[in-house]
């Protein structure tokens, strides 16, 4: 898992 | 994506075309606080440090860059350009902007999602965001009249987070495990700073007068 939760916001 | 989210994007977007507008059409920056353009040129390039690591759609990457590369050119052009640079209001924009800063990159290491390099730098981004707008707000006050122009560009600035707060707000109901609380408050924050502005912005609008700060 990524060591950061995806941002998918701008 | 959502409508609240695309239209907030849209307003965030308008906002900076209608500074690049102002800047490029009148050739003058008077009435723009070069520390907020800085602060927000500062805001994007410590947000999106995943811009080529995470690919999020078409659509999240082109924004991001656009928002990276209008931010520090209108801070090159206020810095730079010969004509622009002239119309500073250099002794009005006092705001000591470093403060925000340091105070931005403290609370980051306080309070962030994960104690990582990227997380510690998105969170900085969030807090940063919320308070760049004061210079130019007090840069207003003091300058007392607001062209239409530059009314404008801290209308839609502010209109874009509130916009993003009905977006999480929508996707709190819609999405089950959506925590986005660092920005939802933060963004609360960022909007409240505005409260003001926006009253006397509709004021202005409804008596179709001057748009006019108390000082």
């Amino acid at each position: 898992a990524k060591d950061h939760v995806t941002k998918d916001e701008l | 994506m959502n409508i609240f989210r695309f239209a907030g994007d849209m307003m965030h977007l308008t906002s900076i075309l209608v500074l690049l507008l102002k800047i490029y059409a009148t050739k003058s920056c008077s009435g723009i606080s070069l520390k907020t353009q800085e602060l927000y040129a500062l805001v994007f390039l410590a947000r999106y440090l995943d811009l080529f690591t995470d690919f999020i759609s078409v659509y999240n990457t082109i924004m991001k860059l656009v928002f990276i590369v209008s931010s520090t050119a209108i801070v090159w052009c206020m810095k730079r350009d010969r004509v622009v640079r002239r119309s500073y209001d250099k002794q009005l924009d006092t705001f000591r902007h470093y403060f925000l800063l340091a105070a931005s990159f403290a609370l980051a290491l306080l309070v962030n999602e994960k104690f990582t390099f990227q997380e510690i730098f998105w969170a900085f981004s969030i807090y940063l965001e919320a308070v760049a707008i004061l210079p130019q707000l007090v840069l207003l006050q003091r300058s007392g009249n607001v062209d239409n122009l530059t009314g404008q560009y801290v209308f839609f600035l502010g209109a874009y987070r509130a916009f993003y707060i009905l977006n999480w707000i929508y996707r709190y109901f819609t999405e089950t495990h959506f925590s986005r609380w660092i920005a939802c408050i933060s963004g609360l924050v960022q909007t409240a700073l505005y409260a003001d502005f926006f009253y006397y912005y509709y004021i202005s609008w409804k008596n179709n007068t001057k748009l006019k700060l108390p000082a």
